[in-house]
């Protein structure tokens, strides 16, 4: 959980599927 | 594991697929720069290149397969290194300069405004020189980047659950098919036995000076943060963070 806290947004692209440009 | 039986041709294939688009700085540039100035634009282009370099890895075959502890880990190890080799790639056909984007291109001399900078544009101007010198192809260049991804964080403790093990076992089976797909690349250029084997040595020991490039320009961010010159957001404040307190 700590590790997914202090990197909140790295871990977040690396879960989803979202369209990296459009979070750009 | 399907990248344990890809053939290096195709995992090449597949990493140059991966390569991220060009990325422009969109902004205003006003000359002559200021410390803060600069140093802006570079944070700026910086935050946006992380976000399409966690996609790039993402398209890197069996990386997604790697534990997602892992995959943050090497990230965050690795960053600052990737972007100064996609510069070092942009820039190498136009020497004394260093191609940020396409639209924010500094020369040596125009780092004279951010205080320590200068010393951290030489060693990338050095760096892209060698890689002109030994005409650096497309296809040794992505390997050359997974390379640093997937031998960015050698972790000295022992894994202790199966699941770190099975990841730690995928990565380096991830590291044997991306050497093997350099050795192929070189294989294509038409040298000697020996010349192919002198090329891969030396394009490993430039490996070690990007890391050494890097260290430097992350001491260098962090103090700019620190002295308040720029403020450092997103995804890059946390990459930096998260590197500077590793490292503390």
């Amino acid at each position: 959980t700590s590790l997914k806290e202090k990197h909140k947004i790295l871990h977040q692209l690396l879960q989803n599927s979202t369209s990296p440009v459009d979070l750009a | 594991n399907h990248q344990s039986t890809m053939s290096p041709e195709e995992f090449i294939s597949r990493i140059m697929e991966a390569e991220p688009p060009e990325i422009y700085l969109m902004e205003d540039l006003k000359k002559p720069f200021t410390e803060a100035s600069m140093m802006m634009s570079l944070t700026n282009l910086a935050d946006k290149e992380l976000v399409l370099m966690i996609s790039w890895a993402k398209k890197i075959p069996g990386f997604v397969e790697l534990s997602l502890a892992d995959q943050i880990h090497l990230l965050k190890c690795c960053w600052l290194e990737i972007l100064m080799l996609g510069l070092m790639w942009r820039s190498v056909d136009h020497p004394g300069k260093l191609i940020f984007s396409p639209d924010f291109k500094l020369s040596r001399e125009e780092g004279q405004c951010v205080e320590g900078i200068m010393e951290i544009f030489d060693m990338l101007l050095a760096a892209t020189s060698r890689f002109r010198e030994l005409k650096l192809q497309r296809e040794e260049y992505v390997c050359l980047k997974a390379m640093i991804l997937l031998n960015s964080n050698l972790s000295t403790s022992s894994p202790q659950t199966t699941e770190e093990l099975e990841s730690r076992n995928k990565l380096l089976r991830l590291l044997d098919s991306v050497i093997d797909a350099l050795v192929w690349a070189i294989s294509k250029l038409g040298l000697s036995t020996q010349q192919q084997t002198l090329r891969l040595g030396h394009l490993a020991m430039l490996l070690s000076h990007i890391r050494h490039v890097s260290n430097k320009g992350m001491d260098h961010l962090s103090n700019m943060k620190r002295k308040n010159v720029v403020l450092v957001y997103n995804l890059l404040l946390e990459m930096l963070d998260a590197n500077t307190s590793s490292s503390s």
